[in-house]
């Protein structure tokens, strides 16, 4: 494992656990997509499916447990506890338009045609536009608040990170996964405009 | 390049 992926797993988590203690010590979900944390908890649920069938690493096993699991508590506090403080009226996304064409492309373009392969596919792709309803809210609302924008900050970091360990792979293992990698740069390709938003307001 | 389907990331 190289230094761009640890970096990218630790940004990643560290982008989930903000974002969770934000919701907890605020006890607000205030300007927070709940759609976009359904889609991430949908994201690690197929995509993890192999928790059940190739033990990888205890490295590997244990962060995918850690992921799913704060996906969870997350969607939890959003729509159970702390459902009162969530702005449903501005997480407006209509999912349909996401879910549809990403259901879609999952079955047209995979390694191959396989239950857990055609989900693990579709994880890739979902994860790539799962972010948007959150995006959507901000620029809806035109406010987020900074600890949201750290948040976000770190995700995007983590999609970075990952491109570089790609680079990085293809050099030295001549590893290449097409799909991860094209909807990986999809992916990071969404968070730019906000990147640089984050760099020059965020100093003001 | 060989195509490796990458189950070891996250």
């Amino acid at each position: 494992m190289n230094i761009f992926r640890i970096l990218g797993d630790v940004s990643h988590l560290l982008a989930i656990i903000i974002l969770l203690l934000k919701i907890v010590k605020s006890k607000s979900c205030a300007g927070i997509s709940g759609k976009s944390q359904i889609l991430f908890a949908l994201v690690f649920t197929t995509r993890y499916l192999d928790l059940f069938t190739n033990f990888i690493s205890v490295y590997n096993t244990v962060m995918k447990v850690v992921f799913l699991v704060c996906a969870y508590i997350t969607v939890y506090m959003i729509y159970v506890k702390f459902r009162k403080t969530f702005d449903s009226e501005n997480d407006s996304f209509r999912l349909e338009f996401l879910l549809v064409p990403v259901t879609g492309l999952s079955f047209l373009e995979n390694h191959s045609f396989t239950p857990l392969e055609i989900l693990w596919t579709f994880s890739i792709y979902l994860e790539s536009v799962a972010i948007l309803p959150q995006l959507f809210m901000i620029s809806k609302t035109g406010e987020a608040e900074t600890i949201t924008t750290h948040y976000l900050f770190f995700l995007g970091l983590y999609r970075a990170l990952y491109i570089a360990n790609w680079v990085w792979r293809y050099h030295t293992e001549n590893f290449y996964d097409q799909i991860a990698v094209v909807s990986g740069v999809v992916q990071t390709i969404f968070y730019c405009d906000f990147f640089y938003l984050y760099v020059t307001k965020g100093r003001q | 390049a060989a195509v490796v389907v990458g189950k070891d990331e996250l």
